[in-house]
């Protein structure tokens, strides 16, 4: 569901060239599950913006569904993110005005799902992550953790065909963490969905089916455990 | 060093008190390792905030070196911010428009620290936390680790008596994190440094002399491991 091809991403800074992403080449099939590990540094959020059309690449391409992204027009893209796209970013981008609820009904709004059926369902999420009790408070009266399982909750509210996420457990206890792998699991299992989770944690990348390791930039192996 | 006794700290939000802490009472000794632990939302930031003077609390006191903080003048909470405390924020707090470097020279800056010294501790600390390549990046071209990684190194920039850390290595990979660690462990070792710090990693609280487990905001018990 996911070919990248030569996937490159340049920066200017600090005088020199930066090759956060150099010429990345892989595929995650359909209900796949692909944890994207590596150093500080070594590409993983570039990449996952770049799969995820936040960003464009400076080189190579990304096949999505057999369709070219860089061929994409913007329309193409916008419906992309928004119909097909959950992502969890590493600092969380929560809208600071909105409650927590209202924060996971966003995406569903975007794709016009009725207001009745939205509440429910962001309810319905935010249980699951185990936070009812904080469903009406802002992003600035929530923890750390909290406001990552707020983003977590968001990134699932359209079941979207395409999960990234980017360090989704960073800042949680391990039973908490515990709590949001069983959903994600679920995701996979019962929705299908595709999953690619950059993670630091060897617990997280353990329910991989493939594990990309990357390297200033580069891929450095990829691991295939075909038997799960 | 460190006398918390009876400390609260309760919000109105969502239509009902919230307790994000309720009567803590513990000490930290002088040159202690103090891990805090506990699952999200248990109250470990808003703990960090109080005894970083970041936050007044509702109720109780906490003593700093015998003072109390309650009954300090506003000129002596942010002498004892400025002079004694290194923070660590969950979420960075950096400021946007400085290079890693400037960001890491800003409290030598406040503290009067001549110029030529500040630049050469800036760039010594960012090199104990491997981000030499990055000294003259801001930090919207910083990955998540490595803005982390500025943030430590800015708050060990005036070898603070107080280190207060509130999850220093959550975005951290194991290898990094390791190169994070031995830095904290020095700090304690050789300059004396006192740290409350807060963690999700078994791996970091393995090195602390005592564990305040928190949780809903209430001490649940404290483990003291004398034999360090
Ligand atoms: N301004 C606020 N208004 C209302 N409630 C708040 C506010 N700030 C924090 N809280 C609540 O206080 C509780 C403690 O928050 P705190 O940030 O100290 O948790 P934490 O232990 O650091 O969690 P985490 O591990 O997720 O970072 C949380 O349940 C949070 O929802
Ligand atoms: N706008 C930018 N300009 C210059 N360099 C950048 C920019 N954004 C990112 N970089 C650099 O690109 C590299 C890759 O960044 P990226 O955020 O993808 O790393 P990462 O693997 O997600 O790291 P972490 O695990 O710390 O989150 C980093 O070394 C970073 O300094
Ligand atoms: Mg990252
Ligand atoms: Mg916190």
């Amino acid at each position: 569901i996911i070919q990248a091809e030569g996937l490159s991403r340049y920066y200017q800074a600090g005088g020199e060239v930066v090759k956060a992403l150099d010429h990345v080449t892989f595929s995650v099939k359909r209900g796949g599950f692909t944890a994207l590990v590596g150093t500080s540094g070594s590409g993983k959020s570039t990449l996952l913006n770049l799969v995820g059309t936040l960003d464009r690449p400076t080189a190579g391409d990304i096949l999505i569904e057999g369709q070219s992204l860089a061929k994409a027009t913007e329309q193409q893209r916008i419906m992309h993110r928004r119909e097909r796209v959950g992502f969890i970013f590493q600092s969380f981008n929560l809208i600071p005005t909105l409650s927590a609820a209202e924060n996971v009904e966003v995406p569903m709004m975007l794709t016009n799902v009725g207001k009745r059926q939205r509440k429910a369902r962001a309810l319905e999420l935010l249980n699951r992550v185990h936070l009812s009790h904080r469903a009406s408070h802002k992003p600035n009266q929530l923890s750390g953790g909290e406001n990552q399982r707020v983003a977590i909750a968001r990134a699932m509210a359209n079941r979207p065909a395409l999960l990234l996420a980017d360090e989704p457990t960073g800042n949680l206890d391990s039973k908490t963490e515990t709590a949001v792998l069983e959903l994600l699991i679920e995701l996979l299992t019962q929705d299908q969905v595709t999953m690619l989770l950059v993670t630091h944690d060897p617990q997280v990348a353990a329910h991989a089916d493939q594990i990309i390791h990357l390297l200033d930039g580069q891929i450095e192996r990829i691991e295939s455990l075909s038997q799960k």
